[in-house]
Protein backbone atom coordinates (compact mmCIF):
# COMPACT_ATOMS: atom_id res chain seq x y z
CA UNK A 1 0.00 0.00 0.00
CA UNK A 2 1.63 3.27 -1.34
CA UNK A 3 -0.29 6.07 1.03
CA UNK A 4 0.09 6.02 5.07
CA UNK A 5 -0.05 3.80 7.20
CA UNK A 6 2.52 2.04 4.73
CA UNK A 7 1.00 -1.58 5.39
CA UNK A 8 1.50 -4.26 2.87
CA UNK A 9 0.15 -7.76 2.74
CA UNK A 10 2.01 -10.29 5.39
CA UNK A 11 5.35 -11.42 4.34
CA UNK A 12 6.16 -14.72 3.88
CA UNK A 13 9.50 -16.78 3.20
CA UNK A 14 11.89 -13.78 4.35
CA UNK A 15 13.13 -16.17 6.82
CA UNK A 16 16.60 -17.01 6.44
CA UNK A 17 17.03 -13.36 6.68
CA UNK A 18 17.92 -12.27 2.95
CA UNK A 19 17.36 -8.54 1.21
CA UNK A 20 16.51 -5.09 1.12
CA UNK A 21 15.20 -5.38 5.14
CA UNK A 22 18.07 -6.99 6.15
CA UNK A 23 21.13 -5.10 7.07
CA UNK A 24 23.20 -7.45 8.87
CA UNK A 25 23.71 -10.70 11.27
CA UNK A 26 25.02 -9.63 15.08
CA UNK A 27 27.92 -10.17 16.63
CA UNK A 28 28.31 -12.60 19.58
CA UNK A 29 30.57 -11.36 22.41
CA UNK A 30 30.96 -13.37 26.18
CA UNK A 31 30.20 -11.70 29.39
CA UNK A 32 32.37 -13.65 31.71
CA UNK A 33 30.93 -12.99 34.71
CA UNK A 34 33.94 -14.58 37.09
CA UNK A 35 35.72 -11.68 35.75
CA UNK A 36 35.53 -8.26 37.85
CA UNK A 37 33.34 -5.89 36.01
CA UNK A 38 36.76 -4.07 34.77
CA UNK A 39 37.48 -7.39 32.58
CA UNK A 40 34.16 -8.03 31.63
CA UNK A 41 33.44 -5.46 29.18
CA UNK A 42 36.68 -4.69 27.69
CA UNK A 43 36.69 -6.96 24.32
CA UNK A 44 33.28 -5.26 23.32
CA UNK A 45 33.74 -1.93 24.43
CA UNK A 46 37.01 -2.15 22.63
CA UNK A 47 35.48 -3.30 19.08
CA UNK A 48 32.37 -0.88 19.70
CA UNK A 49 33.71 2.31 20.91
CA UNK A 50 33.85 3.85 17.76
CA UNK A 51 30.16 3.47 17.21
CA UNK A 52 29.31 3.80 20.83
CA UNK A 53 31.12 7.33 20.41
CA UNK A 54 29.26 8.16 17.08
CA UNK A 55 26.20 7.58 19.08
CA UNK A 56 26.16 9.85 21.97
CA UNK A 57 27.84 12.41 19.84
CA UNK A 58 24.03 12.37 18.00
CA UNK A 59 22.64 12.71 21.28
CA UNK A 60 25.01 15.61 22.01
CA UNK A 61 24.43 17.24 18.95
CA UNK A 62 20.42 16.75 20.04
CA UNK A 63 21.22 18.28 22.88
CA UNK A 64 23.18 21.33 21.63
CA UNK A 65 20.37 21.68 19.43
CA UNK A 66 17.90 22.20 22.23
CA UNK A 67 20.28 24.17 24.66
CA UNK A 68 23.16 25.80 22.37
CA UNK A 69 24.83 26.90 25.32
CA UNK A 70 25.92 23.44 26.31
CA UNK A 71 24.36 23.83 29.58
CA UNK A 72 22.12 20.59 29.48
CA UNK A 73 25.96 18.40 28.72
CA UNK A 74 27.36 19.64 31.30
CA UNK A 75 24.69 18.45 33.65
CA UNK A 76 24.68 15.04 32.05
CA UNK A 77 28.70 15.35 32.36
CA UNK A 78 28.99 17.07 35.85
CA UNK A 79 26.11 16.23 38.49
CA UNK A 80 24.38 13.20 36.79
CA UNK A 81 26.89 10.24 37.83
CA UNK A 82 26.40 11.59 41.54
CA UNK A 83 22.75 11.76 41.84
CA UNK A 84 22.01 8.59 40.09
CA UNK A 85 23.35 5.21 40.18
CA UNK A 86 23.04 2.08 42.77
CA UNK A 87 26.54 1.29 43.60
CA UNK A 88 26.68 -2.23 42.02
CA UNK A 89 25.92 -1.06 38.86
CA UNK A 90 28.04 1.96 38.53
CA UNK A 91 30.57 -0.13 39.43
CA UNK A 92 29.81 -2.00 35.56
CA UNK A 93 29.66 1.48 34.18
CA UNK A 94 32.56 2.68 36.02
CA UNK A 95 34.81 0.44 34.29
CA UNK A 96 33.32 0.46 30.61
CA UNK A 97 34.02 4.40 31.74
CA UNK A 98 37.88 3.40 32.61
CA UNK A 99 38.55 2.52 28.65
CA UNK A 100 39.40 6.44 28.12
CA UNK A 101 37.46 7.32 25.69
CA UNK A 102 33.76 9.07 26.81
CA UNK A 103 32.19 10.58 30.00
CA UNK A 104 30.85 8.65 32.86
CA UNK A 105 27.51 10.77 33.06
CA UNK A 106 27.13 10.15 28.73
CA UNK A 107 27.33 6.00 29.79
CA UNK A 108 25.30 7.08 32.74
CA UNK A 109 22.70 8.84 31.06
CA UNK A 110 22.37 6.53 27.55
CA UNK A 111 22.25 3.00 30.51
CA UNK A 112 19.37 5.06 32.18
CA UNK A 113 17.51 6.70 28.52
CA UNK A 114 14.38 4.24 29.09
CA UNK A 115 13.04 6.26 31.96
CA UNK A 116 14.65 9.30 30.75
CA UNK A 117 12.63 9.17 27.29
CA UNK A 118 8.78 8.69 29.06
CA UNK A 119 10.06 12.28 29.77
CA UNK B 1 8.72 -2.31 19.62
CA UNK B 2 6.52 -5.86 19.05
CA UNK B 3 6.71 -8.82 21.12
CA UNK B 4 5.08 -11.64 20.80
CA UNK B 5 5.21 -14.74 22.43
CA UNK B 6 3.07 -17.69 20.63
CA UNK B 7 2.89 -21.16 21.20
CA UNK B 8 2.35 -23.88 18.48
CA UNK B 9 0.28 -26.78 18.43
CA UNK B 10 2.82 -29.53 20.06
CA UNK B 11 3.58 -27.33 22.82
CA UNK B 12 6.55 -25.18 21.59
CA UNK B 13 7.02 -21.86 22.96
CA UNK B 14 8.65 -19.06 20.42
CA UNK B 15 9.10 -15.38 21.58
CA UNK B 16 10.18 -12.81 19.16
CA UNK B 17 10.48 -8.85 18.99
CA UNK B 18 11.52 -5.63 17.24
CA UNK B 19 13.42 -2.95 18.84
CA UNK B 20 11.72 0.07 17.67
CA UNK B 21 13.78 2.83 19.11
CA UNK B 22 14.82 6.66 18.39
CA UNK B 23 11.62 8.01 17.65
CA UNK B 24 11.80 12.41 17.26
CA UNK B 25 15.28 12.02 18.22
CA UNK B 26 16.49 13.64 14.82
CA UNK B 27 14.81 13.02 11.12
CA UNK B 28 17.83 12.23 8.38
CA UNK B 29 16.22 14.45 5.11
CA UNK B 30 18.47 12.67 2.61
CA UNK B 31 18.41 9.47 3.47
CA UNK B 32 14.55 8.80 5.18
CA UNK B 33 16.07 7.73 8.37
CA UNK B 34 15.77 8.42 11.64
CA UNK B 35 19.23 9.32 13.10
CA UNK B 36 19.13 7.50 16.73
CA UNK B 37 18.13 4.53 15.10
CA UNK B 38 20.78 4.51 12.46
CA UNK B 39 23.40 4.99 15.12
CA UNK B 40 22.00 2.39 17.32
CA UNK B 41 22.23 -0.34 14.45
CA UNK B 42 25.89 -0.96 14.71
CA UNK B 43 25.77 -1.24 18.23
CA UNK B 44 23.88 -4.12 18.17
CA UNK B 45 25.35 -7.18 19.80
CA UNK B 46 24.36 -10.81 21.25
CA UNK B 47 26.07 -11.31 24.79
CA UNK B 48 26.44 -14.98 25.74
CA UNK B 49 26.57 -14.48 30.01
CA UNK B 50 28.55 -17.10 31.44
CA UNK B 51 29.36 -18.34 35.17
CA UNK B 52 31.86 -21.43 35.86
CA UNK B 53 32.29 -21.54 31.68
CA UNK B 54 27.98 -22.32 32.01
CA UNK B 55 25.93 -20.16 29.68
CA UNK B 56 23.57 -18.06 32.65
CA UNK B 57 21.42 -16.01 30.02
CA UNK B 58 22.12 -14.59 26.89
CA UNK B 59 20.79 -11.24 25.18
CA UNK B 60 20.48 -9.00 22.64
CA UNK B 61 22.38 -5.78 23.81
CA UNK B 62 23.26 -2.51 22.39
CA UNK B 63 26.86 -2.26 23.40
CA UNK B 64 27.55 0.47 26.63
CA UNK B 65 24.01 -0.45 27.64
CA UNK B 66 24.52 -2.80 30.51
CA UNK B 67 20.55 -3.46 31.24
CA UNK B 68 18.81 -6.12 29.43
CA UNK B 69 15.71 -5.54 27.31
CA UNK B 70 15.69 -8.91 24.86
CA UNK B 71 16.88 -12.28 26.98
CA UNK B 72 17.07 -15.67 26.90
CA UNK B 73 17.54 -17.66 30.23
CA UNK B 74 17.74 -21.05 27.98
CA UNK B 75 15.52 -23.95 28.68
CA UNK B 76 13.73 -21.96 31.82
CA UNK B 77 12.23 -18.26 30.50
CA UNK B 78 12.38 -15.67 27.78
CA UNK B 79 11.99 -11.72 28.28
CA UNK B 80 10.89 -8.84 26.17
CA UNK B 81 9.93 -5.46 27.48
CA UNK B 82 8.56 -2.79 25.33
CA UNK B 83 8.33 1.12 26.44
CA UNK B 84 4.94 1.95 27.89
CA UNK B 85 3.94 5.63 28.22
CA UNK B 86 1.95 7.34 31.06
CA UNK B 87 1.47 10.33 32.79
CA UNK B 88 2.96 9.08 35.98
CA UNK B 89 6.35 8.18 33.80
CA UNK B 90 9.93 8.19 34.37
CA UNK B 91 11.11 11.71 35.52
CA UNK B 92 8.44 11.25 38.65
CA UNK B 93 10.65 8.31 39.14
CA UNK B 94 13.90 9.78 38.62
CA UNK B 95 12.94 13.03 41.26
CA UNK B 96 11.94 10.74 43.63
CA UNK B 97 15.54 8.92 43.00
CA UNK B 98 17.78 12.30 42.83
CA UNK B 99 15.60 13.17 46.34
CA UNK B 100 17.07 10.38 48.22
CA UNK B 101 13.91 7.97 47.55
CA UNK B 102 15.75 5.10 46.26
CA UNK B 103 13.03 2.16 47.05
CA UNK B 104 12.46 1.67 42.66
CA UNK B 105 14.75 0.20 40.43
CA UNK B 106 15.92 1.50 37.15
CA UNK B 107 14.19 -1.03 34.36
CA UNK B 108 16.69 -2.11 32.56
CA UNK B 109 18.38 -3.41 35.57
CA UNK B 110 15.27 -5.41 36.79
CA UNK B 111 15.14 -7.21 33.89
CA UNK B 112 18.95 -8.10 33.97
CA UNK B 113 18.67 -9.25 37.43
CA UNK B 114 15.66 -11.36 36.40
CA UNK B 115 17.33 -13.03 33.89
CA UNK B 116 20.54 -13.93 35.67
CA UNK B 117 18.61 -14.98 39.20
CA UNK B 118 15.48 -16.20 38.80
CA UNK B 119 15.04 -19.90 38.26
CA UNK B 120 11.78 -20.24 37.00
CA UNK B 121 8.91 -18.52 34.74
CA UNK B 122 6.76 -18.55 37.84
CA UNK B 123 9.61 -16.45 39.75
CA UNK B 124 10.65 -14.43 37.10
CA UNK B 125 6.61 -13.32 36.69
CA UNK B 126 6.66 -12.65 40.22
CA UNK B 127 9.77 -10.34 40.17
CA UNK B 128 8.50 -8.57 37.35
CA UNK B 129 5.38 -7.73 38.77
CA UNK B 130 5.91 -7.05 42.11
CA UNK B 131 9.38 -4.90 42.09
CA UNK B 132 8.93 -0.93 42.36
CA UNK B 133 9.92 0.23 38.88
CA UNK B 134 11.06 3.84 38.22
CA UNK B 135 8.83 4.04 35.13
CA UNK B 136 5.87 1.94 33.58
CA UNK B 137 6.83 -0.72 31.25
CA UNK B 138 5.46 -4.06 29.48
CA UNK B 139 7.13 -7.14 30.30
CA UNK B 140 6.53 -9.99 27.90
CA UNK B 141 7.66 -13.04 29.31
CA UNK B 142 7.14 -16.78 28.10
CA UNK B 143 8.03 -19.72 30.04
CA UNK B 144 9.11 -23.54 29.27
CA UNK B 145 5.99 -25.12 29.51
CA UNK B 146 2.67 -24.84 28.07
CA UNK B 147 0.66 -21.81 28.42
CA UNK B 148 3.51 -20.20 29.76
CA UNK B 149 3.53 -16.54 27.82
CA UNK B 150 1.96 -13.41 29.28
CA UNK B 151 2.16 -9.28 29.22
CA UNK B 152 2.54 -7.53 32.21
CA UNK B 153 1.52 -4.32 32.38
CA UNK B 154 3.51 -2.27 34.80
CA UNK B 155 2.91 1.08 36.01
CA UNK B 156 5.69 2.40 38.59
CA UNK B 157 4.38 1.16 41.80
CA UNK B 158 1.70 -1.51 40.34
CA UNK B 159 1.39 -4.83 38.01
CA UNK B 160 -1.83 -3.29 36.27
CA UNK B 161 -2.36 -6.34 34.34
CA UNK B 162 -1.60 -9.64 33.27
CA UNK B 163 -2.57 -10.78 29.88
CA UNK B 164 -1.25 -14.67 29.45
CA UNK B 165 -2.15 -17.60 26.94
CA UNK B 166 -4.92 -19.19 27.42
CA UNK B 167 -5.13 -22.21 24.61
CA UNK B 168 -8.90 -22.91 26.11
CA UNK B 169 -9.66 -19.97 24.69
CA UNK B 170 -8.00 -20.08 21.19
CA UNK B 171 -5.61 -17.57 22.86
CA UNK B 172 -2.32 -19.20 21.46
CA UNK B 173 0.03 -16.30 21.53
CA UNK B 174 0.01 -12.52 23.13
CA UNK B 175 1.30 -9.17 21.25
CA UNK B 176 2.57 -6.35 22.55
CA UNK B 177 3.42 -3.03 21.11
CA UNK B 178 3.42 0.15 23.18
CA UNK B 179 -0.31 0.06 23.69
CA UNK B 180 -2.73 -1.02 27.01
CA UNK B 181 -3.86 -4.24 25.30
CA UNK B 182 -7.64 -3.26 26.58
CA UNK B 183 -7.16 0.47 24.71
CA UNK B 184 -7.21 1.09 21.14
CA UNK B 185 -4.21 1.68 19.79
CA UNK B 186 -3.41 5.46 18.59
CA UNK B 187 -4.75 5.46 14.79
CA UNK B 188 -1.70 6.69 14.16
CA UNK B 189 0.47 3.80 15.08
CA UNK B 190 -1.61 0.86 14.97
CA UNK B 191 0.88 -2.22 14.63
CA UNK B 192 -1.28 -4.31 16.76
CA UNK B 193 -3.62 -5.19 14.25
CA UNK B 194 -1.34 -5.92 11.25
CA UNK B 195 0.39 -7.54 13.62
CA UNK B 196 -2.57 -9.96 15.06
CA UNK B 197 -3.76 -9.95 11.53
CA UNK B 198 -0.91 -11.52 10.07
CA UNK B 199 0.05 -14.53 13.30
CA UNK B 200 -4.16 -15.30 12.77
CA UNK B 201 -3.12 -15.98 8.82
CA UNK B 202 0.18 -17.82 10.10
CA UNK B 203 -2.20 -20.09 11.90
CA UNK B 204 -1.26 -22.19 15.28
CA UNK B 205 -0.18 -24.90 13.20
CA UNK B 206 2.49 -23.04 11.17
CA UNK B 207 3.69 -20.45 14.02
CA UNK B 208 7.29 -21.37 14.20
CA UNK B 209 10.80 -18.64 14.18
CA UNK B 210 10.51 -18.64 10.67
CA UNK B 211 7.23 -17.74 10.30
CA UNK B 212 7.53 -15.60 13.53
CA UNK B 213 10.30 -13.55 11.25
CA UNK B 214 7.70 -13.29 8.29
CA UNK B 215 4.99 -11.31 10.51
CA UNK B 216 8.17 -8.94 12.18
CA UNK B 217 8.88 -8.34 8.47
CA UNK B 218 5.72 -7.18 7.68
CA UNK B 219 5.19 -3.25 7.19
CA UNK B 220 4.50 -1.38 9.87
CA UNK B 221 5.23 -4.16 11.96
CA UNK B 222 9.00 -3.33 10.60
CA UNK B 223 8.82 0.20 10.26
CA UNK B 224 12.14 2.78 10.31
CA UNK B 225 12.57 2.61 13.66
CA UNK B 226 13.07 -0.81 13.89
CA UNK B 227 16.58 -1.57 14.90
CA UNK B 228 17.12 -5.29 15.34
CA UNK B 229 14.84 -8.43 14.99
CA UNK B 230 15.29 -10.88 17.89
CA UNK B 231 13.76 -14.41 17.64
CA UNK B 232 14.01 -16.83 20.94
CA UNK B 233 13.21 -20.72 21.53
CA UNK B 234 13.18 -21.72 24.78
CA UNK B 235 13.21 -25.33 24.43
CA UNK B 236 16.38 -25.15 22.16
CA UNK B 237 17.71 -22.34 24.32
CA UNK B 238 18.04 -20.72 20.70
CA UNK B 239 18.70 -16.92 20.37
CA UNK B 240 18.55 -15.32 16.51
CA UNK B 241 19.24 -11.71 16.08
CA UNK B 242 19.16 -9.65 12.65
CA UNK B 243 19.87 -5.90 12.19
CA UNK B 244 17.08 -4.76 9.81
CA UNK B 245 16.33 -1.96 7.47
CA UNK B 246 12.94 -0.79 6.32
CA UNK B 247 12.76 -0.02 2.45
CA UNK B 248 10.74 3.03 1.01
CA UNK B 249 7.84 3.40 1.10
CA UNK B 250 8.06 2.67 4.77
CA UNK B 251 5.93 4.20 8.38
CA UNK B 252 8.36 6.50 10.15
CA UNK B 253 7.17 4.17 13.17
Amino acid sequence: QFIPPYTEDCRTEMYPPNGPTFRGAVSWYTVDLDLPPSKRWTALITDKKTDLVNMIQAIKDLAYAFVPSGRLIELVDITLVSVIFPLTFSLNLYYIFLIPFCNLGEVVLFNIFYEVFTV
Amino acid sequence: CTSIVAEDNKGNLFHGRNLDFGLFMGWDVKNKSWIISEKLKPLVVNLDFKRNNQTVFKSTNFAGYVGMLTGIKPHIFTLTMNERFSLDGGYIGILEWILGKRDGMWMSFLTRSVLENAHSYEEAKTRLAQTKLLAPAYFILGGNQTGQGCIITRSRLLSIDMLEIDLKLGRWYVLETNYDHWEEPLFLDDRRTPGMKCMNQTTQKNISLKTMYDVLSTKPVLNKLTTYTTLMQVSEGKLESYIRDCPNPCMPW
